[in-house]
């Protein structure tokens, strides 16, 4: 029922941990459903002007790694 | 399905300086290019926002500044490390948190975008968050979050943001260049230096190198507190024409419990009440409760510290110690700890401080370094710890 991070979907998370897309914090090893990571997915693609796909494909992870500003996308 | 419908537009992140006119300063440089050419380009992104604003920015060199550019890698104090080259290029803090703004010095900076990356283009953005922008969703605006090196003049959305919090270029009052040089900054002095015989001898009992508290505040200056007292302290020592009365500059009376620094603030802490200052200017609506501000710390502390292992806030009581928690605004679970954590330190300790990117504790005219790898206190064969403080932090 859990999402457990596979390596490039672990970097794709700790990405939108990062810069605010979702509170996921790795020490503290909490579990996240499926629906919630595709949710904060859609969110990051649709503010970096990419397609909605909700997946952590090619392209989206691609953008995640071009260089940027360290501030964070979400301000709560 | 909301965000996706909800147009696309720029962010503020809710605080902004209360005033126009503000002042930069270039604290460290990068080694990439001149330092002319950095002067240039940080002058040039901060025009960026002048011309579209009822903003002003006047470049100071010695003094204090609204606004503090460094360059720096990796963990550099301020518990938001910088990851080498490319992804995270800089970083920079809102008006409520003092504005600095900080780029990693592991990219290759260069004037124009052909030769790396443009410093212009990524101090402007950085900028835009020193003012109080936070990302914009308008991929083609300068406040969106990628680097774009093809950077070509501020979007409508930069422009409809940064007039809302200073309005337009006629609300500006008076002209004033940014390159005029200040005209009321004094030449710095030659450094006061430990082989010439510093200025008057300090009174016997601010020599023992005791003090209650000591903080270092945003534009550098390091204070020490010991009774109704103060000092101002710099690289050599005591600076001439200390002690000063607390109470006269600070409006407090009697012993200050503890001190802590962060961006703009500074909190002096006395028995269960904290007083507040922005820039050394008594804060509204203080002194509040320890309770009501820090939920969860104690009154009666014996000192409060920004860890430069992380940047996160402690506080120490006896025996104990509590980390502070600001998104939780609460100290965090599972606290306080045992002092013992933090090997090699006594308890009930007089005086902490994060002091160039090191943090030091002090007890009974003592101090320890700490080492925040091995997080314990700093082993030194020539001469281990405790030093004796009143020599190196009094210069008596």
């Amino acid at each position: 029922t859990g999402a457990h991070p596979a390596p490039t979907q672990s970097k794709g998370v700790d990405f939108l941990a990062r810069f605010g897309y979702i509170d996921y914090n790795p020490r503290l090893g909490n579990i996240m459903s499926q629906h919630d990571l595709s949710a904060a997915v859609m969110n990051f693609q649709r503010f970096a002007g990419l397609e909605q796909t909700g997946q952590l494909d090619h392209i989206t992870l691609e953008k995640m790694d071009s260089p940027r500003c360290g501030n964070r996308d979400v301000v709560g | 399905s909301d965000a996706a419908a909800r147009k696309k537009r720029y962010a503020l992140q809710g605080s902004k300086w209360q005033k126009k006119h503000l002042t930069y300063k270039i604290a460290s440089h990068t080694t990439d290019i001149s330092r002319r050419d950095t002067e240039n380009a940080i002058n040039k992104a901060f025009k960026v926002w002048e011309a579209e604003s009822g903003l002003t920015f006047r470049q100071v060199r010695s003094s204090k500044a609204d606004i503090e550019i460094k360059f720096a890698e990796k963990a550099h104090g301020d518990g938001d490390p910088f990851d080498g080259p490319s992804k995270t290029l800089a970083h920079a803090f809102f008006p409520q948190f003092g504005g600095d703004a900080h780029f990693d010095e592991a990219e290759k900076w260069a004037v124009s975008a052909d030769k790396g990356v443009s410093l212009f283009i990524v101090a402007a953005h950085e900028f835009g968050h020193s003012l109080g922008l936070s990302h914009s969703d308008v991929n083609q605006a300068l406040m969106a979050p990628f680097y774009n090196p093809n950077y070509d003049g501020l979007h409508d959305d930069d422009i409809r943001a940064i007039r809302i919090l200073y309005g337009s270029p006629s609300d500006k009052h008076r002209p004033q260049s940014s390159t005029t040089p200040p005209r009321t900054t004094r030449k710095p002095r030659p450094g006061i230096t430990r082989q010439t015989t510093t200025t008057k001898t300090p009174p016997v009992g601010a020599c023992n190198g005791r003090f209650d508290a000591i903080t270092m505040v945003r534009n550098g200056t390091t204070y020490a507190f010991k009774g109704d007292k103060f000092w101002k302290l710099n690289d050599q020592g005591m600076e001439p024409g200390y002690p000063k009365s607390t109470k006269k500059i600070w409006g407090l009376s009697g012993k200050v419990d503890a001190s802590l620094s962060f961006g703009a603030y500074t909190d002096l802490f006395q028995g269960d009440v904290i007083h507040r200052y922005i820039n050394g200017i008594p804060m509204h609506g203080y002194p509040k409760r320890i309770s009501e501000v820090y939920k969860g710390i104690p009154s009666k502390l014996d000192t409060a510290f920004v860890w430069s292992g992380n940047g996160k806030v402690y506080f120490v009581k006896g025996d104990k110690y509590w980390r502070y928690n600001p998104s939780l605004r609460k100290s965090d679970n599972g606290y306080p700890r045992p002092l013992s954590v933090w090997k090699g330190l006594p308890e009930r300790l007089d005086a902490a401080l994060k002091w160039k990117d090191r943090t030091y504790f002090f007890k009974n005219g003592y101090y320890w370094r700490f080492d925040d790898e091995r997080v314990e206190v700093a082993q030194s064969l020539k001469t281990p710890y405790p030093r004796r403080s009143d020599a190196w932090w009094l210069g008596c």
